[in-house]
């Protein structure tokens, strides 16, 4: 009898998939499941490792650490995560976020939605495979499991083809 | 296979992937 298992959906993978890249950070703050990331800070943690001059001490000190529950003081963290790579891609790298990959940030808080949070991790894998340590960021994808390379290969690819200079 | 090119597989597709993405320019500083 023929074995038949449902296929992934290409976005929850997007998520996972990201997710395992993003723990290589050994962030302080916990990147385990998606509800863990909903509060941002694992976020910037990363982005302060990724480019340490853009976003500075000063930029993560203005992430909160202690949200808790509160969707408020989390998707305010989301909103300054989204705009320090908004204008780390406008001013460094001198790109425009194309609208679609603009994920909703209240989706992120309200529901853990991993689509959304996928789109996020998305931008951020773009701010590491750009900046200038992109080659250390670059050569440790390239350490992760096949599985994990290939939805980070697809991910990169369309970020390149809905670059807008 | 000798008709089977490195970037045929897929780790090649992978490491060509990757290589190429190393070698692209770095976006513009400042």
């Amino acid at each position: 009898m023929e074995e038949t298992q449902p296929l992934p959906q290409p976005e929850l993978a997007l998520c996972d998939s990201l997710m395992i890249w993003l723990q290589t950070f050994n962030t302080a703050a916990p990147c385990q499941d998606v509800k863990q990331l909903t509060n941002g800070v694992a976020m910037a943690q990363v982005l302060h490792q990724i480019d340490i001059a853009w976003f500075n001490e000063s930029w993560l000190s203005r992430i909160k650490e202690d949200a808790g529950d509160n969707w408020r003081i989390k998707v305010n963290n989301l909103k300054k995560v989204l705009q320090g790579i908004m204008s780390y891609y406008h001013e460094f790298l001198g790109q425009q976020i194309s609208e679609e990959l603009i994920p909703n940030l209240n989706q992120i808080t309200e529901s853990s939605d991993s689509v959304e949070l996928g789109r996020l991790l998305q931008l951020i894998l773009g701010c590491a495979v750009n900046c200038e340590k992109k080659q250390e960021h670059i050569q440790k994808i390239m350490t992760l499991e096949e599985s994990v390379q290939h939805v980070v290969m697809t991910a990169i690819q369309e970020l390149m083809s809905k670059e807008i200079l | 296979d000798p008709n089977m090119k490195a970037g045929a597989t897929s780790e090649g597709v992978l490491a060509n992937f990757f290589n190429s993405l190393l070698s692209k320019k770095t976006g513009t500083p400042g």
